[in-house]
């Protein structure tokens, strides 16, 4: 089972178009294993993407070196999908 | 459950406990429930659609589905509560019963049966099908790509490990062909609702150009009405307009196949929220949101019965 511990969604909105295409460049980086929850689509608009742990650091230098502001969307998505089995188990006894 | 009335609405299910549910729903409710297979899998689980209707053969009909993106949880248990607000309603609502005075609705509730599957036992986060991709280690194709419309155009992906990957050919996924055969075969459907989450958005054709469909007036003045019966429950803010104007360039997608077809009130919903939970939305939402939805949809089917074509 894929589990999502230490993973964040990051919440990007770029604010011109430089920022823009640098956020669409990190759609190509397999190796980041950046899973898009929204896609790029125009200056002013929120990007959501969920980052594993191994590439959280490496992501927000990255994004802070090109003066790219980005906001922590969610700190801990292990957290809610345990939260969330839970409350479907919950459910399933009741 | 004993019975759809002990259901909890308020709850994400496993894909068998919604199974079940449909099978409840069509016992309790024989006269205007059936389940119609439409078609399995690649991993050969049946693909089932919920019919309802008051009689009548081959009717003017509306379809509505959920959980193309098995990720969206929010869809699935949506379409399952619109089910038993259809039955509990079609009797004492006017607007609903009128409704199906003169047409079927068809819901689909898991329209990607592999991929939910694949969300409640290894990945929470899948979205696309579970096909085998030749020459790649990669699986899946994305449903919402894989449509004869645009196909293969720059709003998709060609690779197979990518999320908007559009697959080997259009209608490649059985999921998707499943439901083209059942349109192609039914003839008379005359709005299609394909349900996504999240974003908040009422989105009508096309995704995959920017020439705007003939229809653009009319389904500007039908979103602009339907967000505003949706709002009116909870103030949840919803934004619409075309795919292509108001997110982005979607090659292959499905409303904008079924627009082709003729099916002119085609639409999709982004559902809750905007971004606090995204594809995690808390399941105290689900209610709330499928009811505010409804009412939505609501709109849509009533402007369908009343300019037929």
């Amino acid at each position: 089972t894929e589990t999502f511990v230490g993973h964040q969604v990051l919440r990007i909105i770029p604010g011109n178009d430089k920022e823009l295409q640098k956020v669409q460049e990190l759609q190509d980086l397999e190796e980041l294993q950046l899973d898009f929850w929204l896609a790029p689509r125009g200056l002013g608009y929120p990007v959501d993407v969920r980052v594993p742990f191994p590439s959280l650091q490496p992501l927000k230098a990255h994004l802070e070196a090109n003066g790219i502001s980005y906001s922590i969307m969610i700190e801990d998505v292990q957290a809610l999908v345990d939260h969330e089995q839970m409350e479907m188990f919950r459910s399933s006894r009741s | 459950p004993l019975s759809t009335s002990t259901f909890d609405y308020s709850s994400y299910h496993s894909l068998d406990e919604i199974y079940a549910f449909m099978d409840l729903l069509v016992a309790e409710n024989p006269n205007l429930v059936s389940k119609l297979e439409i078609g399995h899998t690649t991993e050969n689980r049946p693909i089932y659609v919920l019919k309802f209707s008051k009689g009548g053969t081959n009717r003017p009909a509306i379809w509505i589905d959920t959980g193309i993106h098995s990720r969206e949880w929010v869809t699935q248990a949506s379409g399952v509560w619109f089910a038993k607000k259809i039955v509990q309603d079609h009797e004492n609502d006017s607007e609903l019963a009128s409704i199906l005075d003169k047409m079927d609705i068809f819901l689909e509730i898991v329209t990607n049966p592999d991929g939910f599957a694949f969300t409640q036992t290894k990945n929470r986060m899948w979205r696309k099908t579970r096909s085998k991709q030749s020459g790649s280690v990669c699986v899946g194709v994305d449903p919402n790509r894989n449509w004869d419309a645009g196909f293969g155009g720059s709003g998709a992906s060609k690779n197979p490990c990518s999320d908007t990957y559009h697959g080997p050919y259009a209608n490649s996924e059985p999921e998707v062909k499943a439901i083209v055969d059942f349109v192609t075969n039914h003839g008379n459907i005359k709005a299609f609702i394909s349900i996504h989450s999240y974003s908040q958005l009422l989105l009508y054709p096309y995704g995959y150009t920017t020439t705007p469909v003939p229809d653009q007036e009319e389904l500007h003045e039908i979103s602009e009405k339907a967000v505003a019966a949706l709002s009116s429950l909870y103030g949840t803010k919803y934004k619409y307009g075309s795919i292509i104007t108001t997110i982005y360039q979607a090659s292959g997608g499905t409303i904008d196949w079924t627009y082709n077809q003729g099916i002119k009130y085609s639409f999709t919903f982004e559902l809750r929220d905007t971004g606090r939970y995204g594809f995690l939305l808390p399941a105290s939402q689900i209610v709330p949101t499928a009811q505010e939805t409804w009412l939505a949809l609501k709109v849509i089917m009533v402007h369908t019965r009343d300019h037929p074509y």
